[in-house]
């Protein structure tokens, strides 16, 4: 796993 | 987006909805934290830089905006407005907050997950979200009697929290490859800042008196 390269979250 | 999400988000909203009508409409910030708002103010800049060159939904932009906007309304009101920055309450709120941007920002250039400049501040408005609220907690503390807009906003401000850690939860269980430690450690740290505030929030309002952090 690694970390979500997208940040869709706020 | 789950229903944990949109009610996360729908929850902030709401927080500074609450925030907002308190000091509109008793023209008065007594009780709120302006080093805490300041905070806010710079986790959403940092964090939202992402609006000039990525995009997500339109959703996800028209929230950022809405953050932005409502963080800086309320320092606005807070330090510039004629009537209300005289309700103020400097001397309660001592907090040393320069600690907190400073200690994040470190912490930020050794814990990321790709060292980048938009990276960085991205990871630096995680870590500094997760103790912004710690001058707000620390002036309740000192404020007597907490009135129920301030109570709510940050009780509003510890659900949308929760609501974040259950999202996770979902979002782990039902999607593939979906993992983001550094956000699950600072959240779970932000959430649990708040344990003590629903202590007392929960028992004052179940014995029905007026809002005390003793």
């Amino acid at each position: 796993n690694s970390q979500s390269s997208v940040h869709d979250e706020l | 987006m789950n229903v944990f999400r949109l009610a996360g988000d729908l929850t902030h909203l709401l927080s500074l909805v609450v925030l907002l009508l308190k000091i509109v409409a008793t023209k008065s910030c007594r009780g709120v934290s302006a080093k805490t708002q300041e905070l806010y103010a710079i986790v959403f800049v940092t964090r939202y830089l992402d609006l000039l060159f990525s995009f997500v939904s339109l959703y996800n932009s028209v929230m950022k905006v809405v953050f932005l906007g409502s963080a800086f309304s309320i320092v606005y009101f807070m330090r510039y407005h004629k009537v209300v920055r005289h309700t103020y309450d400097r001397e309660l709120d001592t907090f040393r907050s320069s600690f907190l941007v400073a200690g994040s920002m470190v912490l930020a250039l050794l814990i990321n997950s790709k060292y980048t400049f938009f990276e960085v501040l991205w990871t630096f408005s995680i870590y500094l979200e997760a103790v912004a609220i710690l001058p707000q907690l620390v002036m309740l503390q000192r404020t007597g009697n907490i009135d129920n807009l301030t109570g709510n906003y940050v009780f509003l401000l510890g659900m949308y929290r929760g609501l974040y850690i259950l999202n996770w939860i979902y979002r782990y269980s039902t999607e593939r490859r979906y993992w983001q430690m550094i956000v699950w450690v600072s959240g779970i740290i932000q959430t649990a800042l708040y344990a003590d505030f629903f202590y007392y929030y929960l028992k004052c309002w179940n014995e029905n008196r007026t809002l005390v952090i003793p």
